[in-house]
């Protein structure tokens, strides 16, 4: 079973063409594993991606260097799907 | 012992057998107006099931809804199950419901991709593919939402077989997106068809595969913006409407454009709620909001699509 320990989603607010510029980099990088929860990008819309723990500070810096702004938003998916699975577990009970 | 769907826990989630469970028990206690389709298997050969709601006749007018497409989108699944429920209890009760009925049929689709859905269950919460196998890639699956002759592998989609949004190597070429496919052109009457996805709350009309207005928009957009209406009068939940190149963002292979290129009129894709900064990941305790403020909006599409036949 995938765990997801450690990983965070970030909210990202696309404020520029650089911005844009900058997620359309970081989309093609493929070796980090992220999984963007939100497409396209746009000034219009918040952009969501689960980081991996392992890609973390590799992404807020690139993040950082290009001056897009982001908050994290889910500090650590694990421990959401743990609460979800021991939710289910009780249910069935 | 005796089954029923008033024992059912609505309000939490469930693995592939308890909903399939769930839709014998909703058919057995309504057997005058629902049957159990199977359209067919999928890629790793379980059924795939559409609830027909019918009152009679020959190959009536019908709408199509399908949820959980996309498999680690939890809550589109479980809306459904209690919408299914919905349709069936509020039918003799609910005039509305009851008429459309009278004159339409509606298919329900609660788990669109089975296998995917098996999938975020025991292995990866969130995976959103099928699980194909691709020969000369060791990454399976294909986006089901990239996979329809639609602007098939244009913008939007990716040719990587890696990527979430995979758009196969061919149209149709998985078996969930066929058996869809074939029973809608086999049927050959559906008026609308409404697909259920979850995060971002939107309410979209094609196209997708193109930023091109479609001939109907101002019609479908005034749809929507009215269904988005209804829908808001329960939680106050904020969607936005529009087209799905100009709301979010071109992507082709989309399944709404398809029906809408062979001449479903009125198509729609709902993205539903994410009001807690969950995302895929929201609270059980939010099922059944999501689910009631949903079929407000789902049953005024429903009901404009039955006063305006085409």
């Amino acid at each position: 079973k995938e765990l997801f320990n450690g990983d965070q989603v970030l909210r990202i607010h696309v404020e520029s063409e650089d911005h844009i510029q900058a997620l359309k980099e970081l989309e093609e990088d493929v070796d980090s594993g992220l999984d963007f929860w939100t497409h396209g990008f746009s000034t219009e819309r918040p952009i969501d991606i689960r980081v991996p723990h392992s890609s973390l500070s590799a992404v807020k810096d690139f993040l950082k260097k290009n001056n897009v702004p982001f908050n994290v938003m889910i500090n650590n998916v694990q421990e959401l799907l743990d609460r979800e699975k021991s939710e289910m577990v009780s249910n069935a009970k | 012992m005796e089954r029923s769907t008033k024992s059912f826990n609505f309000a939490a989630y469930h693995d592939l057998e308890t909903i399939y469970s769930f839709m014998d028990t909703l058919v057995a206690s309504h057997p005058n107006l629902i049957t159990k389709v199977h359209i067919g298997n999928s890629y790793e050969n379980r059924p795939m099931y559409a609830l027909k709601f019918s009152t009679g006749g020959v190959n009536r007018p019908a709408i199509w809804v399908d949820a959980g497409i996309h498999s680690r989108e939890w809550v589109t699944q479980a809306s459904a199950v209690w919408i299914a429920n919905k349709i069936a209890s509020n039918y003799g009760v609910d005039p509305s419901v009851t008429s459309l009925l009278g004159q339409m049929d509606i298919y329900l689709m609660i788990v669109t991709n089975p296998d995917g859905y098996v999938f975020t269950h025991t292995n990866n919460r969130m995976w959103r593919k099928t699980r194909s196998v691709k020969s000369g890639s060791s990454c399976r699956g294909v986006d089901p939402n990239r996979n329809w002759d639609a602007g098939f592998g244009g913008p939007g989609a990716s040719k990587d077989p890696c990527s979430d949004s995979y758009h196969g190597p061919y149209a149709h070429s998985e078996v969930e997106v066929k058996n869809v496919v074939d029973l809608i052109m086999g049927h050959g009457n559906f008026k609308s068809f409404i697909s259920v996805h979850s995060y971002s709350q939107l309410l979209m009309y094609p196209y997708g595969y193109t930023c091109t207005d479609i001939p109907d928009m101002s019609e479908l957009h005034s749809v929507g913006t009215a269904a988005i209406k209804e829908l808001t009068s329960l939680y106050n939940t904020r969607y936005q409407v529009g087209s799905i190149c100009k709301i979010i963002y071109q992507a082709s292979g989309g399944s709404i454009d398809w029906t809408y290129d062979i001449g479903i009129k009125y198509s729609f894709a709902f993205e539903l709620r994410d009001t807690g900064f969950y995302g895929f990941l929201l609270p059980a305790n939010q099922i059944i909001p999501t689910a009631e403020e949903t079929w407000l909006g789902l049953k005024y599409i429903m009901e404009y699509v039955r006063n305006h036949p085409y």
